[in-house]
């Protein structure tokens, strides 16, 4: 208490190391996009939608690539991690989304992960019912986030308690799957305990909302299946792959 | 038919710094 420097769980800090530089991801999903932009006629120009899927669908790589060179995921065979990753692939994009949204505390526009920031209204008026349903329970999560003042130490245990779910059946090394998840809970609770003594109920407010990112995420993946029915969604790339994993 | 090859096992087997 009275200003003593933050307190961290080793565990936190191994969690954190396998951050990816924010920055380098950034630029890399803005040159891809301005590539493929560029790369296309004149009448092949990708519309809002599809520029907004490939960016999604880069997001997705780079999502993959942490995941991999991450503590604990790193031990798992690969066919465990595959199924740990298509069951929770749109939670990860979702937590990505709104944790942008939480740091980014500007009313009105939204960051997106190449680093522009998009008027809110503009997509809003854009957007059909559908999707702007799906933007406000967004929204409405990143305000309950930013007044519990989730942190980055947060936000990484929430990412590995969504990557090891206990939902997904049939893991061969089901086992390390629960120890993560026990000694993750254990991580942020002391974390969350020592950095916010004044917030006793932090701890449980973040775990709840953790239903809320999966509603979403899943509320995203039917809307994200009729585009792709429809024929709006890009298609041979990782994103529509994902999609397809869970109906499989 | 064999089955379209997962790109996401190409990314999972792919080498640590490709």
């Amino acid at each position: 208490a009275g200003g003593s420097p933050p307190t961290f769980p080793h565990l936190v800090v191994e969690l954190l190391k396998c951050e990816p530089d924010e920055p380098q991801v950034q630029a890399k999903i803005l040159t891809y996009l301005q590539q493929e932009q560029a790369s296309r006629g004149k009448h092949e120009k990708l519309n809002t939608f599809g520029l907004m899927c490939k960016m999604a669908d880069q997001t997705l790589f780079s999502i993959v690539e942490w995941a991999r060179s991450s503590i604990f995921f790193r031990e798992l065979k690969v066919d465990d991690q595959m199924k740990l990753l298509q069951n929770c692939w749109s939670e990860l994009l979702t937590l990505d989304h709104v944790f942008r949204q939480v740091m980014h505390a500007k009313e009105g526009s939204i960051l997106l992960v190449t680093g522009q920031q998009v008027d809110y209204a503009l997509i809003a008026s854009q957007a059909g019912a559908t999707l702007n349903n799906l933007l406000s329970h967004a929204q409405e999560l990143v305000s309950k986030l930013r007044s519990l003042q989730l942190d980055q130490r947060e936000f990484v245990c929430l990412k590995f308690l969504v990557l090891f779910s206990l939902d997904v059946k049939n893991l061969e090394n089901f086992h390390l799957v629960e120890s993560v998840q026990e000694q993750i809970n254990a991580a942020l609770l002391d974390y969350v305990m020592c950095n916010y003594p004044q917030q006793t109920d932090k701890f449980g407010q973040l775990l709840l909302r953790l239903p809320e990112i999966r509603a979403i995420s899943l509320q995203a993946e039917e809307y994200l299946y009729y585009k792709h029915l429809n024929g709006d969604v890009p298609c041979n790339n990782l994103l529509i792959e994902m999609l397809h994993a869970k109906r499989a | 038919e064999p089955e379209e090859p997962s790109l996401l096992k190409k990314l999972l087997l792919a080498p640590a710094n490709s």
